[in-house]
């Protein structure tokens, strides 16, 4: 083998012309393929499976049920002895570093599902001036704009609708929309009044100083005012039952450990940085009308496993709405995401969409197989990776958060400010 | 997990971060 693979003279010669015409005929077939797109009698795209033969084994998996195993696995409490010895080997195994975690005790986190969704002490993360920061911990796997029928580049070659991934409005009778009583500016006295988490306060108050003094109750509205929206957890959760697919439910826009005050002051914060002639406009969520000199940009980041797995506000924005999309729970990693088409449109994600000092913005986590579960820390009534048949690809349930400033007519978020997380199963 | 960010800007926003690029919470992803 040896002395032919060394003595064996290599004789070119060209291949018949009807070769290369053959392969160039496959070659646009398969381009032509890739391209078609089955659309419903609606004309919206239908996401179906499609990938090599590892593709089609990992669809025929329980992924949803294995994923919801593993986060009940790692959520057995650990032997007090063993957290240190335990964490340190994972944190070793991941590439974790424990210096920057919130506990230097180790013994202080429970679970393996505690530690992974452990917190950064502060100022472990500088925060950088620019318009747009990492929302999380990751790899950048590819950004881009978006300029080919709102298609959205998975990888080189590989695209996916963008109204697929953020959803499009298709009545009630296949999205189970959840909406709240929203409250527009109230002009009383020549003065615009506005409610935040059930307080009233007067424009002026909220945009034109940093620390807003007593909140204006105005005596003639004062019988219809809601009752302050209650800050402490307890009451809290009493106001945010669990959700149900299909069930209408009231979700809650006030996190559990601020108080009003504070609240307020971010929500002062977030419209001086958006700009008040901005934050006061009413836009319709959908990216679908960029202004003239604008562009849609994407950009997704994958989160490792030894991550830290808490996510953060990219900018100063004002989340409208959020649409929680049951679906599968693949692993999201670069190996799949090269083979199987539509993987976000396919998997779990909640759709945060909003707007900022440029237009639309939108933020999307998106579960997989390890971490199905996705938390909003200002939604306290979001389930997901939930016992039972996901519907089917493209339903969603909606949440709208104009309770949380109507001013804004949203819920007001700051630059780096902590979001939510993903969690074991 | 993974983070899909979907925005408009102006068309002279530029990414300051590269394809592979490790990033962490807060760190510049790009500006106009």
């Amino acid at each position: 083998l040896s002395n032919a693979w060394r003595n064996t003279p290599t004789k070119w010669y060209p291949l018949p012309w009807f070769i290369g015409a053959l392969l160039l005929v496959v070659l646009q077939y398969r381009r032509t393929a890739a391209r078609e797109v089955i659309v419903d009698e609606d004309g919206h795209e239908v996401i179906r499976l499609k990938g090599p033969w590892q593709v089609h084994i990992l669809g025929a998996l329980p992924l949803r049920n294995l994923s919801r195993f593993w986060g009940w696995i790692n959520s057995l409490e650990l032997p007090v002895w063993f957290r240190p010895y335990g964490f340190r080997l994972y944190a070793w195994t991941f590439g974790c570093n424990l210096d920057e975690i919130e506990h230097a005790d180790l013994r202080a986190y429970a679970s393996l599902g505690d530690f992974f969704y452990r917190r950064l002490r502060p100022g472990a993360r500088p925060v950088d001036p620019a318009a747009l920061v990492s929302p999380a911990d990751g790899t950048v796997l590819h950004f881009g704009t978006i300029t080919d029928h709102r298609r959205v580049e998975q990888v080189k070659g590989i695209t996916y609708s963008l109204d697929a991934l953020l959803g499009v409005d298709r009545g009630t009778d296949k999205a189970v929309v959840i909406d709240f009583p929203a409250r527009d500016l109230e002009v009383v006295d020549d003065e615009e009044f506005a409610n935040v988490n059930g307080i009233d306060y007067t424009l002026s108050q909220l945009i034109g100083s940093s620390t807003p003094s007593t909140p204006a109750t105005p005596d003639s509205n004062a019988t219809e005012r809601p009752p302050e929206f209650p800050t402490d957890p307890e009451a809290y959760a009493r106001h945010a039952p669990p959700q149900k697919y299909g069930e209408r439910i009231d979700a809650s826009v006030v996190e559990p450990d601020k108080s009003v005050q504070e609240t307020v002051a971010e929500h002062v914060s977030v419209a001086k940085e958006m700009g008040v002639q901005s934050s006061l406009r009413r836009l319709s969520v959908s990216g679908r009308h960029v202004k003239p000199g604008n562009a849609l940009f994407f950009t997704v980041i994958y989160l490792a496993p030894g991550d830290y797995h808490r996510f953060h506000s990219p900018t100063a924005w004002v989340v409208e709405k959020r649409r929680h999309f049951q679906g599968e729970l693949f692993s999201v990693s670069p190996y799949v995401a090269k083979r199987l088409e539509n993987l976000f449109v396919l998997n779990e994600r909640v759709a945060l969409l909003g707007r900022w000092r440029y237009g639309f913005f939108s933020m999307v986590p998106v579960g997989a197989t390890n971490v199905g579960s996705i938390k909003i820390a200002f939604d306290q009534a979001l389930r997901t990776n939930v016992r039972g048949r996901p519907p089917p690809p493209g339903t969603y349930t909606e949440a709208v958060y104009s309770r949380a400033s109507s001013v804004l007519n949203g819920q007001p978020l700051s630059p780096a400010q902590e979001m939510g997380g993903f969690c074991l199963g | 997990s993974t983070i899909v960010l979907i925005f408009e800007a102006p068309k002279t926003f530029e990414f300051s971060a590269h394809a592979g690029q490790k990033v962490r919470v807060g760190q510049k992803l790009g500006d106009v």
